[in-house]
Formats: C-alpha cells, structure tokens, sequence
C-alpha cells in the first residue's frame, strides 16, 4: 500500500492507481522528480490497459519529461505498439524528439520492433530525422544488422516513389 | 511481501557503441 502512482501505474494495478487518483484530480498529471508523468511509466513498461485508462482520466499524452521524453517514445522503445496506436490517436507528435536526438521511429529500430516499425512508418513517422551521431533510421537499422526492419523501411521508401 | 520496485524509466541512447557517421 506504499507503492507511488509511479509504481502503481507501470505495474498495471489499475484498481489501487484509480483509488490513488480519485483523491487528487491533479495526480494523473503530476510529474515525478525527473519530470515522468504516471502515463510515460505506464507507456515505458507496456502496461496498455493503464494507458487506456490514464487517457480516460486525462492524463496529457503531449507531456514531455526534463530530457524532452515523451510517452510514445518510450512505448517505442519497447515495442508496445498498442500503446503506440493508443497515443498516434491522441494526435501526439509522432516525430517528437529527446535531447538525444531520438525519435519514436529511432527507438523502434534499435529495439528492432519490426510491427512497431511498420506502424510508425504506416502513420508517417520521419524518415529523414536523424540521431545525434547522424543516423537515419535506415542507418541505424544497417549498423544494427537488423534485416527485417531494414526492409520495411526499404519496403515503405519504394511505396513512397511508387505514389 | 514488497512488490519489485520498477526503476525510473529511460529512453536508451540510440547509437551506442556504434562508429559515427
């Protein structure tokens, strides 16, 4: 009974995170010392039905933490596509980018999440942004050696010239 | 029993450990 909202939400205990919740109207968007709102650490661990329900309470899909992170990006990162589409639907910027000159699109391909690739390139996610070290997501996709995810990317470019 | 304490969450750095271009 100890755990944070931060804790509640991104180990998906939706009932004890609502109970949480209902006290403050100002929780579901009050951020931790690192600027993560209870919705980025649902996003971050792939807890969807957490997601759903922050969303559902009003939590801000467009907050960004103190190194400009946002909850798609780190959906991204692991690969939770569902979260991903969740938070695409919100209209949130699906080029955001961090201080590290990451975008959802560069955390799916490092995480080689090939569906989360393809959903992302699918909504026009950005193919031109690049890391700070200079990387394309075709260019990281390279360096990694991840084949799949290269050839969506080379799959969606060749569409893209087809159009 | 305590629950696993999930740490803070992160985005990785994207090119580690890879040449720069």
């Amino acid at each position: 009974d100890t755990l944070s909202i931060y804790q509640l939400a991104a180990q998906g205990e939706l009932t004890l995170l609502k109970e949480n919740l209902q006290k403050d109207e100002n929780l579901v968007n009050k951020p931790d010392k690192r600027g993560f709102t209870p919705l980025m650490w649902a996003s971050a661990f792939g807890e969807i039905e957490t997601v759903r329900c922050l969303l559902e309470l009003g939590a801000d899909p467009h907050a960004l933490a103190d190194q400009r992170e946002s909850a798609v990006s780190l959906a991204s990162t692991g690969g939770y596509t569902g979260i991903v589409v969740l938070l695409l639907e919100k209209n949130v910027n699906i080029n955001s980018y961090d201080w590290n000159g990451g975008t959802p699109i560069l955390y799916a391909v490092r995480g080689n999440h090939v569906k989360c690739v393809e959903t992302l390139l699918a909504r026009g996610a950005d193919l031109t942004m690049e890391a700070d070290s200079g990387y394309t997501p075709m260019d990281l996709a390279v360096a990694l050696g991840h084949k799949k995810v290269q050839q969506v990317i080379e799959n969606h470019i060749l569409k893209l010239f087809r159009n | 029993t305590q629950l696993p304490l999930y740490t803070s969450p992160s985005l990785p750095n994207i090119t580690l450990g890879l040449p720069a271009t």
